[in-house]
Parts: C-alpha cells; sequence; structure tokens
C-alpha cells in the first residue's frame, strides 16, 4: 500500500533522500522464491532528516547482534531492495566480505556516507545491504547503472575511503543479471 | 537545486541533540 510522505519538522535537518529501512530473515538451507523475498521484507521505518535516522537508529540492534542470515536494507524510498524493482533493473552492486567483528562500525561509516551524500554520484546509489552470516559478514551498496563504469569506480572509492578498508580487501562488483542466474 | 551533503562528523553531532531521540 501507498505510505503517506514523511513530515520535517522545520528546526530538523532534511537529508537529499528519504530512505526505508528493511529487515529480512530467511532459514538457512531454504530455497527463496521471489514470492518468499517480498514476503520475508519487513518494514522497519523511514525517514527524512538526520534527527529521523538517529531516532530510528537508536533504537535497533546493531548488525552484529543480529542472528545468522538476518540483513538490513536501507534503500531510498520509492525503490525496493529487490532486483525486479525497476531501479535495480540494470544495476549492479559493490560486495564487500568483512571478518567477523567489523560489521557494526563499517555498516553505520557506510549509511552515514550514504545519508550526507559522500558518494557524489547523482542519482546512482540505490541504497545499501548489511548481511550476517555464519563465517564472515557482507555489506553491498547497490547502485542503478552497473554499466556505468566510472560510477561503480567511484562508488568502490568512496567505500574504500569511508570504510578503512586496506587496499587487500575483497571487493567485487555484480550485476543483479549475473546474480539472478545463480 | 543544491545537493544536501553532510560529513559523518555532523551526523555524528546531531545523534544526541533532543529531537534525535
Amino acid at each position: 500500500g501507498l505510505l503517506p510522505p514523511i513530515e520535517i519538522n522545520p528546526n530538523e535537518h532534511k537529508l537529499q533522500y528519504a530512505y526505508a529501512l528493511w529487515y529480512s530473515r530467511r532459514s538457512p538451507g531454504k530455497q527463496t522464491s521471489i514470492q518468499s523475498y517480498d514476503q520475508n521484507l519487513k518494514l522497519i521505518g523511514r525517514f527524512a532528516s538526520v534527527e529521523q535516522f538517529w531516532g530510528l537508529y537508536s533504537h535497533l540492534v546493531r548488525p552484529s547482534e543480529l542472528t545468522t542470515h538476518t540483513d538490513f536494507h536501507l534503500f531510498k524510498v520509492g525503490i525496493k531492495p529487490m532486483w525486479e524493482d525497476e531501479a535495480n533493473q540494470k544495476g549492479g552492486k559493490w560486495i564487500v566480505r568483512l571478518r567477523k567483528g567489523l560489521v557494526s562500525r563499517c555498516w553505520e561509516n557506510l549509511i552515514l556516507a550514504m545519508l550526507g551524500e559522500q558518494f557524489m554520484v547523482g542519482e546512482e546509489i540505490c541504497g545499501a545491504v548489511v548481511s550476517i552470516r555464519f563465517q564472515e559478514d557482507i555489506i553491498c551498496v547497490w547502485n542503478k547503472t552497473a554499466s556505468d563504469v566510472a560510477t561503480t569506480a567511484r562508488i568502490r572509492d568512496t567505500l574504500r575511503r569511508v570504510l578503512h578498508l586496506p587496499a587487500s580487501a575483497s571487493m567485487e562488483y555484480k550485476t543483479h543479471n549475473e546474480s539472478l542466474k545463480n | 537545486g543544491t545537493r544536501i551533503v553532510y560529513e559523518r562528523a555532523f551526523l555524528m553531532n546531531l545523534r544526541n541533540s533532543p529531537i534525535s531521540r
């Protein structure tokens, strides 16, 4: 259903975009169809100002405290965190694999960079995902145009900078089309 | 229009403002 627009008080600091935070959890081992993926996505909340973001964030469990196979998805309002969304159909994502213990700090640095428009790639960013897995954690940044090499390079460089990743850290770019085939 | 850009430190400072809670 359609949600009402997000109101902002004049004393709050407006963000460039409004965002929605989603949560999903899948049973390990089970194949996820598109339909069940959609049904697993739960909207936690929305915000359009810095103050509203902190109001929501401060009530959340830190990613490192989430159970295995859980994801948080922070996407611009109007873009569902699914390949099938129109904004994602020609897109892709940067994938950063993190050893255990780093995810909460990296996720916070990533979303602050996204909300503060630190990526400087115009309208290209769709959202970010943090995935808690058994042996490692994964964070991803989704963008609209996988074929735009300048944009994907800039996102990679910004990620390295804001996450303080060593040059050796493994980063991989995958188009959503490739992901669909797997 | 102008893009609304916020540095990390600025965002962190607003974390404890009364309207952020």
